[in-house]
């Protein structure tokens, strides 16, 4: 039997937002560690990989390995279902085709149930090789968002050049040229508003907006988002998901031919 | 031009 309960249901809530655009469907892979989700968009330019780990549910077992596939539009309906404060419960028997959502109102007055269809996900993963970034760039959330959404207006592509100064992300088309630049906060009180960047080589990348703009669906979840890049390798775009684990996006760069 | 590369580019399957 799989049991996991999630005090705080909003952030599985958040998780769902943070996948739909990018994924139909997907294997939520679960073991005695977590619950793990590795899917590839539909066009195979960007992979999402999603961890949350065992101890960051109020209760957790998983007798047996299981991977669960969904459809994640489904899914997401159910969960539209559940408020904000509620408690959130995934269950499935050993072998089972369905699984199940619970929601518990706080002071549980009001528990809904809601049994799924599973799909049969054939669905391959791939190896992510442990890669020591020459950038890595952590800005507040809703500024990446920002710059995503502005710049996307100018072009399909963004260039994102991170130097010891700072981080230049640009973006031209038919209206012309934008440039955001941001330098490296100089004190960092509040830590998740500062931008810090770790360089160990000049990077310059570019990616097509689109996939940047549904990444940043993810920005519910963290404040803050760590950005790691190494010449001709993908992106990484990283949000962490308060103590429990994180939505990691993966993006191949546009390389000149 | 710059051209979009597949991800299986950079990542093998398991």
């Amino acid at each position: 039997m799989f049991e996991a309960r999630l005090l705080q249901g909003s952030l599985l809530k958040k998780v769902m937002e943070a996948l739909k655009e990018l994924l139909n469907e997907a294997a939520w892979d679960c073991s005695d560690a977590g619950i793990q989700l590795q899917a590839m968009d539909n066009s195979h330019v960007s992979l999402v990989s999603l961890n949350l780990r065992a101890e960051g549910f109020d209760k957790y077992r998983c007798d047996r390995n299981l991977s669960m596939g969904m459809n994640l539009g489904s899914m997401s309906k159910i969960l539209k279902c559940a408020s904000n404060e509620d408690i959130i419960t995934i269950k499935a028997q050993d072998n089972a085709d369905t699984v199940t959502f619970v929601f518990e109102s706080p002071d549980q007055d009001k528990v809904s149930d809601y049994e799924m269809k599973l799909m049969n996900l054939d669905q391959e993963h791939l190896g992510i090789p442990e890669t020591d970034y020459a950038c890595t760039i952590r800005l507040p959330s809703s500024e990446f968002a920002r710059i995503c959404r502005d710049l996307s207006q100018f072009g399909e592509s963004m260039v994102i050049s991170c130097t010891k100064e700072g981080v230049r992300f640009s973006a031209t088309g038919d209206i012309g040229t934008g440039n955001i630049k941001l330098a490296q906060s100089a004190k960092v009180d509040k830590e998740e508003e500062a931008v810090v960047i770790e360089m160990q080589e000049p990077v310059s990348l570019t990616f097509a907006c689109r996939y940047l703009n549904s990444f940043t669906k993810a920005t519910s979840l963290s404040k803050s988002v760590q950005l790691s890049m190494s010449p001709e390798v993908p992106l990484v775009v990283e949000y962490k998901i308060e103590d429990i684990g994180h939505v990691r996006y993966y993006l191949a760069p546009k390389i000149e031919d | 031009m710059s051209s979009q590369k597949p991800l299986t580019n950079f990542f093998k399957p398991l």
